[in-house]
């Protein structure tokens, strides 16, 4: 999105990674997320919250992601749209 | 992460709260209770759970208030954000735990804009807590996000999506039908003033409950020392002075957890000798209580025991030989509760126990040594080892047990004869003409 800030974006991709729809940066080779996984697990939160699927981080996205919720992830490992993708 | 399916293998679940929200002045300990209590209850109405509260570390389900990381790898993050979280079924010790944080306004009956409600909430984390992950259904208390409040805890229905969820996982509960249409009327209405479940004191009486003072009983036992006399859905308890605890009949299920909803009455109960056990009959089953918690594995056909296809009228131990006695009309069988056993040449007929009547309603042991035989309104005594019921008997169970005035009976004072026979609470006369005498009691 063209008015994202690094802020945003680093709050996007760890709320995407706290509730499962991003996998973990690797804490030992500091692996960073692709652009392509972000879009994908972007897509997938937006389903997953009932927001048209654009796979950005539009304020809306951005506004759901700030909305009170369970800590719990929302998707497994195995339903994770990075994990579908390595299948 | 969510697991692929876990659930519970064992249907009686027990609950605590360890701590509770630190800003007491918004939501009361009695409060939190309550409220944990009924959204524990909109899970078990429609499944084949049940929860019974807890005191102790050995609840299956811990609920905590806690803020910020408290080591469980799920930190809290303050007012907003993360609001609580719920481990599922399984063999670590989290299993089951439910977390709220504790930085967060909980309220109850609050607009949504005042805080979280936590009866919401906790429907949410108890759903996870017995095995269902998050969900995208709309309609569905099991959606990642606060929703807001969901109106009156004592009305309040899942949605039929998590109903259907739950069911995959345990199955449908009697008496529920699986094919009601999916309830639309959920927060329409205004919350109403909830019926604490522990605060005994406020709960007045059912209209149904019985009058203990002309009623007959049901079961009869000596339990822990004391006496409980039990009347359809309730019971009354006395200490081991043979002190009435309560005039107020007490619910059985509120006390003896795990035991049908749907159960009516009791026919006997006992408590087992050796590992102190408490068994209930109804019918052609039996429950067996750790406490006041039924075990898993409840209930079993009474065929167990070897007993009649067609239940049991009383069942008490006998001090002298420290077997237990079942009756039924004019037979009587003899147990070994050692080593799971009837003994051989029963049953016999019960009028080899000279003065007692047929079709008992319920006998018991007592700590005078001696065994009770209830029936109707009276009782008879059996002393020691003997078999014969003592003069001057049967008696009026409601005024020598039940703290009753002088009932329609004729029947001469008991001998004192070292043994008590009279209840021992302190009298004063009747001031108000009632049918039950003011009894102090100090315990």
């Amino acid at each position: 999105a063209p008015s994202l800030t690094d802020e945003q974006l680093d709050t996007g991709v760890d709320w995407l990674s706290k509730f499962g729809y991003l996998p973990p940066p690797d804490p030992v080779t500091g692996q960073l997320q692709t652009k392509e996984a972000l879009t994908k697990a972007i897509k997938a939160m937006q389903k997953f919250g009932g927001l048209e699927e654009t796979g950005v981080l539009d304020e809306e996205t951005l506004g759901l992601m700030k909305t009170p919720r369970c800590s719990l992830p929302d998707l497994s490992e195995s339903e994770s749209p990075l994990t579908r993708r390595r299948r | 992460a969510p697991p692929s399916q876990s659930k519970w293998s064992k249907r009686h679940l027990s609950w605590r709260i360890r701590t509770f929200p630190k800003e007491s002045h918004l939501l009361g300990r009695d409060t939190v209770r309550a409220l944990m209590y009924y959204a524990l209850k909109v899970w078990s109405d429609i499944a084949p759970l049940d929860f019974h509260e807890v005191a102790g570390n050995q609840a299956d389900i811990q609920i905590d208030f806690t803020k910020a990381d408290h080591n469980d790898g799920y930190p809290f993050d303050g007012p907003g954000g993360t609001v609580a979280h719920a481990f599922y079924p399984g063999d670590r010790l989290t299993a089951g735990d439910s977390h709220f944080d504790d930085d967060e306004a909980w309220t109850f009956r609050s607009p949504d804009a005042h805080g979280m409600d936590l009866f919401a909430v906790a429907v949410h984390e108890f759903g996870h807590a017995i095995g269902l992950a998050h969900t995208s259904a709309v309609e569905s208390i099991m959606r990642p996000y606060y929703q807001g409040p969901v109106g009156d805890p004592l009305k309040y229905h899942l949605p039929y999506e998590d109903k259907v969820r739950v069911w995959q996982l345990y199955g449908v509960r009697d008496s529920v039908s699986h094919t009601a249409q999916p309830n639309t009327s959920r927060g329409t209405d205004p919350p109403v003033l909830l019926d604490l479940p522990e605060n005994r004191s406020a709960v007045l009486p059912e209209r149904d409950a019985p009058n203990r003072c002309t009623t007959h009983f049901d079961a009869v036992a000596q339990i822990r020392g004391e006496a409980f006399f039990f009347k359809g859905k309730y019971f009354w308890r006395l200490t081991r002075e043979k002190q009435l605890v309560s005039l107020r009949p007490v619910p059985i299920h509120r006390f003896w957890r795990g035991l049908p909803t749907f159960l009516d009455s009791v026919d006997a109960v006992y408590e087992r000798p050796g590992d102190h056990r408490i068994v209930f009959f109804k019918g052609l089953k039996y429950w067996v209580f750790k406490d006041n918690n039924v075990e898993e594995g409840y209930p079993r056909p009474i065929s167990d025991f070897g007993l009649p296809t067609d239940g049991v009228d009383a069942a008490f131990v006998w001090p002298h030989n420290d077997k237990t006695y079942f009756f039924k009309d004019g037979r009587y069988w003899r147990y070994d509760d050692y080593v799971h056993r009837m003994d051989l040449g029963y049953p016999k007929d019960s009028t080899l126990w000279k003065g007692v009547p047929p079709q008992l309603d319920d006998a018991m042991r007592w700590s005078d040594g001696a065994s009770y035989f209830f029936k109707g309104a009276e009782y008879w005594r059996v002393a020691g080892s003997g078999m014969e019921v003592e003069d001057g008997y049967p008696r009026p169970i409601g005024k020598d047990w039940l703290v009753c005035a002088d009932m329609l009976s004729d029947s001469p004072a008991p001998e004192t004869n070292g043994t008590e026979t009279h209840p021992r609470g302190r009298h004063r006369a009747s001031h108000a003409g009632s049918n039950y005498e003011v009894c102090s009691c100090t315990s």
